[in-house]
This record gives structure tokens, C-alpha cells and sequence, in this order.
């Protein structure tokens, strides 16, 4: 764990030595490994320890009983930090149902995400409505139909496999039958796929959520910030859900997303199953990409 | 990198990042740029990007072992395993048409019981790609399925049998379980099979792909690797750590969602993609 590799730099000099900048340059250039190791990107690491290493050298490392100690907390903090001081809750809309559109790439977790969001909110007592607007993969529709039916929620098929058309009707029956909270499943797609954005572009601009969640899966390595800033850029999403974090992943994604975007992880995948789905805890991720 | 250039410290600076975020992961990165600032001194013949290419080929092995094969005229089972979302299905329903255009008879398994309409987004590729399956109910066990479509393979007169499985994640001990009793199971019916196991990994993956690898080829002895979604921005240099590490050969590159995005691995195109 990176405060063992701390401690075994930084060890040697409690009560005798005291330690000097270049102690701390190799303890920094240890957290430069663990960070691109746990995958963030070599960007946000960079910023990352550029303002750790000032923090260090200012704060108390220089003159601590315990730096190993010392500087695994200001690490930790910093990390915490910028993961996220407090768990968001979803962006209710102030008037009539609440739409969540659920974006990302190909086998994200997107449709499972939908699924989880939609008994989770269930079991708050809310009446969810989800949009089955994946006209492309094969069985996408059937795979959202199944799952709205282990949970008891209603699922909107496609009209003439037009996920515009979709998106729209879906969303008019759902105020028929009194849903307050409506989740549409996308398909997924690549954020250089020019036609495909323009097409999350336009479903967006008719229907108009409250809540657009990027769904990331969390062992996405350095390509996490293409992908997300450029679904930030055409679709200002607000928010983030991190999928398969029952891996062993150390998820450096969260970061690097969180980095490049400032947008919120908001959720967390935790399994298969539908009711695998938590809050993010931003302590708990940052324990784990420290590793 | 312009190929008028030197390999100065600006240079190597610039081609570890290229490296890094490509995915190749700081250790493999380290001894690259290692070697190429140790051959910069004694080297000044040879171009800079053949110089680099030369290097990330080390790593990778320009040339792949043949796939294991069954002897003429036995069935052929590949067996397909990978984490959640990695692109199995889609890759199964790709080697199939691919087979089949080369004017094979194939026999499809569906043997991921457990997701949510995973059996008929599978009947669809079957149907697409001109292949037999063999399905069961949710909720079935896998290794019956697997055993049955090979009974079926073998008595239809097929070539190869592709099975399909769920996506599972490698520290879920008791799936990985799982995939051993499958391959027990197919090794019992067919001595031999599965004769390859490929792992798919997601292109987009970081450093997770190598715990994929070790803990996959411990529970089913993978023996080839596809890497998908290599259409997007990210270049896949996972396959080159897990290379250099557990010797495995990359079979198959997925360039996108259609049939036909489906290409043999090329050593010089993609190690070329890393540092362009
Ligand atoms: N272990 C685990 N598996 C997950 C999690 N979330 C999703 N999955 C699995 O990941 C795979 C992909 O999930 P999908 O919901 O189909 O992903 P998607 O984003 O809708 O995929 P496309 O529609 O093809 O882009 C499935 O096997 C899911 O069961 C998670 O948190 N943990
Ligand atoms: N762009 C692109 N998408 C791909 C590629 N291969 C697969 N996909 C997409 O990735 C998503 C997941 O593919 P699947 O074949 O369902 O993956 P899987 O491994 O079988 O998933 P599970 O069975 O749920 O574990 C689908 O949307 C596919 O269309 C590829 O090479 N390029
Ligand atoms: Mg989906
Ligand atoms: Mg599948």
C-alpha cells in the first residue's frame, strides 16, 4: 500500500535525521507510480502531485513526528478532496416528473445502471418509468424489458426504431400513467462518433432532463478523459455513475473524471444483481486508488 | 514523433506520455523508453519510429504462435470468457460469420444463462451470421448447455463450436469456479477442448487487464486474447504489459459493432497506433 512504500521511505529518518526535500521527492515520485498503476490519468497526476508536493513541502512533513504518517493523510485528504467532499443526491425537477437520461459508452453498464436506479427509487416510494431507447443492439430492448419486470416497473418499447421518437412518446405516456421519475437507456456509443452524439444532442434538447448521468465503467484507464470530457462537452451531463467497483480495480477513472470534468460521482455499481447500487463515498474511493 | 527528430530528453519525455496513455502501464513504459534511451547512444542509423516500433515489438511478439488446433476433420470448440461488458457476445457473433464466410459450419453455445436477455441477443447473431445454437432456459446450468452444443456440433457435423459465457469479474471466486467446471466438462465430451480459450478485453481497460489475464488463465488456461472497441481513442496497450508478462498471443482486434468489425491482429499496425 502506498503508505508502506511511504514509511519505507520516509522511515528511516523519525527522531534522527531530519527529513529533507529530496525525501520527499521520492516519496512523491512513489505516488506518481501508484497513481498511474491504479490508472488515473498521467495529466491529472501530474496536477495532482504538483500541488501535494507544495502542500508538503509548506505544511508539516518537514518538521512531523511521523512524516510517513504525515503525508499519507495529506495525500488522503487531497484526494478526498478532489473526489468530492459530499455524495450529490439526483437533480429533482421542481415541476413534474423527474427525467434521468443515461449516457456512455459501449458496455458501460447503462441499461443495468437504469434498472438498479429504477428499483432503488421504487423502494423510496417513487413511481419510476423507464425508456427502452436502445434501437441498435440486438435484444437491448428485451434485456430492459426483463428487468422491468423482476422489479414491477413499466418499460416503453421503441416507435419505429427512432430513439428521438422514443425518447418524446416515452416520455408523454409516462405523464399518463403518473410516473414522477423517468430513467431513458440509451445505446451506447463512442464520443467520437459524430453522428451518434448529435443524435444524445437532440434527445436532450426536446426532452430536456434534469439529470444526465454519464455512466463510466471504473476500470477504464487512460481513455476515461476522452470519452468524458467530450460527453461533458456536447452534453453537459451532471452526473456520474461509476459501475463494477465489485472488481478489484483500484478505479484511478474516478479521479481523472471527476478531475477533467468536475462533475459528480453520484452513484456506484456494486454487482449484478438490482439492487447493487450505492451513494459514492469519495473517502472510501480514495483508500482504494491509493490502494 | 517526426521522423526528423533525435531522441533527446524532450523527445523521450513526450513519447512516455504517448506511451502511458496509451495504456501500457508505467513498468512496461519504463523499460521501453529504457531501451530506446540505451540504443539512442550506440544507434544513430536506424529511424526513430522504426526504433520505437522495434522496441513496443519486444514487447508484444511480432510473431504469434498459431492457434491450437484440434486434428483435420475433429471439432474445433473455442470457448470465450471475459469481464462484464467486454464484448464476448458481439465478438462470438463476428468469428462465426467470419468462419462461415470461409464456408465452415458452426455451432454457437449460448451459455451465459444468467443475464438479462443475454440468450436472444446471441439468437440474433447466430441468425445473422448463418449458425446453428444451442440454448437452454435462464437459470440452466452452463457447462450442460456447453456439453449439449458440443454433442450437437459433433452430430451436425460442424467444424467449430463457439461458446459463449457470462461476464463475470475476476475475483468473484465461486464464477471462476464456474469456468473451470466448464472446461472440465468440455475437455470430458471432446479430449482436447476447449483447443482456445480466448479472453476479450475491453479496449478501453487500464491496468485492471492484467489482473483479467492472470486470474482468467488460472481458472480456464487462456490461450489468446481479443481486444475490442479499438474503433474509440483508446489503443489498447494493456495487450503488450500482458504480453510481456504471461506470454499470451492477441488473436483478434474488434474495430466496431458491425459483423464485419472484426480484424486478425496485425503486430506492426498496432503497435504503430501506440505512440502516433
Ligand atoms: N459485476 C458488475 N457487473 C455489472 C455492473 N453493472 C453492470 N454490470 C454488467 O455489465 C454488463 C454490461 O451491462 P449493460 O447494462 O448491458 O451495459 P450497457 O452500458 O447498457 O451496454 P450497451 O447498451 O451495450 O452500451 C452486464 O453483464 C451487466 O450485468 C456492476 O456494477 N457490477
Ligand atoms: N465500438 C465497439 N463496440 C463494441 C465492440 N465489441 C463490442 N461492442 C459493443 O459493446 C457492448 C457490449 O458487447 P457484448 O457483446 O454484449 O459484451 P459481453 O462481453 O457479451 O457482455 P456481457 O455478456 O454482459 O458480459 C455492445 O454494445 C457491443 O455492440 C467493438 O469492437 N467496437
Ligand atoms: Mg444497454
Ligand atoms: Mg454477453
Amino acid at each position: 500500500s502506498i503508505q508502506d512504500r511511504f514509511d519505507g521511505i520516509l522511515r528511516g529518518l523519525k527522531g534522527t535525521a531530519k527529513i529533507s526535500e529530496s525525501n520527499i521527492e521520492e516519496a512523491v515520485s512513489q505516488i506518481r507510480r501508484a497513481l498511474l498503476e491504479a490508472d488515473v490519468n498521467i495529466k491529472v497526476v501530474r496536477t495532482f502531485i504538483n500541488d501535494v508536493r507544495e502542500e508538503a513541502k509548506g505544511e508539516g512533513v518537514l518538521k512531523a513526528v511521523s512524516p510517513g504518517q504525515q503525508f499519507t493523510k495529506i495525500l488522503s485528504d487531497k484526494l478526498q478532496e478532489l473526489l468530492g467532499g459530499q455524495a450529490e443526491p439526483i437533480r429533482w425537477n421542481r415541476e413534474g416528473p423527474t427525467v434521468i437520461m443515461m449516457v456512455g459508452l459501449q458496455g458501460s453498464g447503462k441499461t443495468t445502471s437504469a434498472g438498479k436506479l429504477a428499483g432503488m427509487l421504487k423502494k423510496k416510494g417513487r413511481k419510476p418509468f423507464l425508456i427502452a431507447a436502445d434501437v441498435y443492439r440486438p435484444a437491448a430492448v428485451d434485456q430492459l424489458v426483463v428487468l422491468g419486470e423482476q422489479l414491477g416497473v413499466p418499460v416503453f418499447r421503441p416507435i419505429d426504431d427512432d430513439p428521438f421518437k422514443t425518447a418524446v412518446e416515452g416520455l408523454a405516456e409516462a405523464k399518463r400513467q403518473g410516473a414522477d421519475t423517468i430513467l431513458l437507456d440509451t445505446a451506447g456509443r463512442l464520443h467520437i462518433d459524430e453522428g451518434m452524439m448529435a443524435e444524445l444532442e437532440a434527445i436532450r434538447g426536446e426532452i430536456q432532463p434534469s439529470e444526465i448521468l454519464f455512466v463510466a465503467d471504473a476500470m477504464i484507464g487512460q481513455d476515461a478523459v476522452n470519452a468524458a470530457s467530450e460527453f461533458d462537452r456536447r452534453l453537459a451531463f451532471t452526473g456520474v455513475v461509476l459501475t463494477k467497483l465489485d472488481g478489484d480495480t483500484r478505479g484511478g477513472s474516478a479521479l481523472s473524471i471527476r478531475s477533467v470534468t468536475g462533475k459528480p460521482i453520484k452513484f456506484v455499481g456494486l454487482g449484478e444483481k438490482l439492487d447493487a447500487i450505492e451513494q459514492f463515498h469519495p473517502d472510501r474511493m480514495a483508500q482504494r486508488i491509493l490502494g | 514523433a517526426g521522423v526528423g527528430r533525435r531522441l533527446d530528453a524532450e523527445l523521450l519525455e513526450e513519447l512516455e506520455e504517448a506511451l502511458l496513455v496509451s495504456d501500457l502501464g508505467p513498468d512496461l513504459c519504463d523499460t521501453v523508453i529504457h531501451a530506446l534511451r540505451e540504443r539512442a547512444k550506440l544507434d544513430s542509423g536506424t529511424g526513430l519510429a522504426k526504433m520505437i516500433e522495434e522496441e513496443l515489438l519486444k514487447a508484444m511478439g511480432e510473431r504469434q504462435q498459431d492457434a491450437p488446433r484440434p486434428p483435420a476433420g475433429e471439432l474445433r470448440v473455442i470457448l470465450v470468457v471475459g469481464v462484464n461488458g467486454a464484448g464476448k457476445t458481439t465478438t462470438i457473433g463476428k468469428l462465426a460469420h467470419r468462419l462461415r464466410e470461409e464456408g465452415g459450419q458452426v455451432m454457437i453455445a449460448a451459455a451465459d444463462t444468467f443475464r438479462a436477455a443475454a440468450i436472444e441477443q446471441l439468437e440474433r447473431w447466430a441468425e445473422r451470421a448463418g449458425a446453428q445454437l444451442v440454448k437452454s432456459k435462464p437459470g440452466a446450468d452452463p457447462a450442460a448447455v456447453a456439453y449439449d452444443a458440443l454433442g450437437a456440433a459433433k452430430a451436425r457435423g460442424c467444424d467449430t463450436l463457439l461458446v459463449d459465457t457470462a461476464g463475470r469479474l475476476q475475483n468473484k471466486k465461486n464464477l471462476m469456479q464456474e469456468l473451470e467446471k466448464m472446461g472440465r466438462v468440455l475437455g470430458r465430451a471432446l479430449p482436447g477442448a476447449p483447443h482456445e480459450v480466448l479472453l476479450v478485453l475491453d479496449g478501453t481497460t487500464g491496468q485492471n487487464a492484467l489482473s483479467q489475464a492472470r486470474l482468467f488463465s488460472e481458472a480456464s488456461g487462456v490461450n489468446g486474447l481479443v481486444v475490442t472497441k479499438l474503433d474509440g481513442t483508446a489503443r489498447g496497450g494493456i495487450a503488450l504489459a500482458i504480453h510481456r508478462e504471461l506470454g499470451l498471443p492477441l488473436r483478434w482486434v474488434g474495430t466496431g459493432e458491425g459483423i464485419d468489425d472484426l480484424q486478425p491482429f496485425d503486430a506492426g499496425l498496432y503497435t504503430r497506433a501506440l505512440f502516433e
